[in-house]
């Protein structure tokens, strides 16, 4: 599984 | 946190900002498709559900609020306190040609096959056509008022800022989300044409008059 995107943008 | 970013942030929030400002001072939203407004509230709420659950930053909450806050207050305005004045005649792209797809893809493309994945992959497609009923409106009136021109370039930058901002987190920090930049691509190049008259005319102080 790809690596988990944090997502810390609007 | 990088300088587009950064811009890219403060050029969404000016726009929001400018959109209500117009329509609180003319007390009129004409010209304003409130058909993509409902679009945005859409997006803003699919996209900050995590709002409660994962803690970024004190700015990242903060901004998610005024967002949600200011997409809702835009849809007050236009669609109960200013109503008289909504251009219900012009503003009549079908929503529902957006909708359905977009959560079409999100459910077939998205990173995780998790709700707040799927809402978030939904937020994303969506808000990449969300300005469309906006720039159907324009095309039908044939023109748009300078206020309107500058809160269309200030929404339309953003994204564009936002595609920089991947480009210097890809060589920078190793980041890159396909399904984000794609987006932002289609969401940036709808309003190319805008651009063109913008700075054409716009800035040059004519008003934005789409070619008969």
């Amino acid at each position: 599984p790809e690596t988990k995107i944090i997502k810390d943008e609007l | 946190m990088n300088i587009f970013r950064l811009t890219g942030d403060l050029s969404h929030l000016l726009a929001i900002l400018i959109l209500l400002w117009k329509i609180w001072k003319t007390r009129s939203c004409s010209g304003i498709s409130g058909r993509s407004q409902i679009l945005f509230a859409t997006v803003y709420t699919a996209r900050y559900l995590d709002l409660f659950t994962n803690f970024v930053s004190v700015y990242n909450s903060v901004m998610k609020i005024i967002f949600i806050a200011a997409a809702f207050a835009t849809l007050y305005l236009i669609y109960v306190k200013f109503k008289a004045t909504y251009d219900r005649n012009h503003d009549t792209f079908r929503i529902e040609f957006l909708l359905a797809p977009c959560a079409l893809l999100a459910l077939i493309l998205n990173h995780e096959f998790t709700i707040l994945e799927v809402l978030w992959t939904f937020s994303i497609y969506l808000e990449s056509v969300a300005i469309l009923p906006q720039l159907f409106l324009v095309s039908k009136t044939g023109e748009a008022e300078t206020i309107t021109s500058h809160y269309l370039f200030a929404l339309g930058s953003y994204r564009a800022l936002y595609l920089l901002n991947w480009i210097y987190r890809y060589y920078f920090e190793g980041f890159f989300d396909l399904i984000a930049i794609v987006a932002g691509i289609v969401q940036t190049v709808l309003y190319c044409d805008f651009f063109y008259l913008y700075i054409t005319r716009v800035i040059k102080g004519r008003a934005l008059k789409l070619p008969a």
